[in-house]
């Protein structure tokens, strides 16, 4: 079946919070 | 950090309802993609509320929709990059 997911959605942003720990 | 129930996130206003979502979505994808993680997140994310809850408290059925979604961005890069070539 087809995916309904689209390539072109808007990138989500994480909260600084929670990725303090990759910075 | 406390599970995320129907009811907080109806007490929410629409647009929190997706950043609340997407918080706790977002860690789990990163564990699995993380160079693609903020992409997956905001695709996973134009699903319905009801059922990305219902992804949290499922792991597998989580994973599958991660794995359709990485499916789903390669065959759309591949496409890109041949319209690009061509």
């Amino acid at each position: 079946k087809k995916s309904t997911l689209n390539p072109n959605a808007k990138e989500f942003n994480p909260s600084k919070t929670l990725l303090s720990v990759n910075k | 950090q406390e599970p995320l129930t129907a009811s907080m996130l109806a007490a929410a206003p629409p647009q929190e309802q997706k950043q609340m979502l997407g918080e706790r979505l977002y860690p789990l994808i990163h564990s699995l993609h993380p160079s693609m993680a903020g992409k997956i997140t905001g695709m996973l994310l134009e699903i319905d509320n009801s059922e990305l809850l219902l992804m949290l408290e499922s792991p597998e059925s989580l994973h599958s929709k991660i794995e359709e979604a990485v499916a789903v961005l390669q065959v759309h890069q591949i496409s890109e990059a041949s319209h690009k070539s061509n």
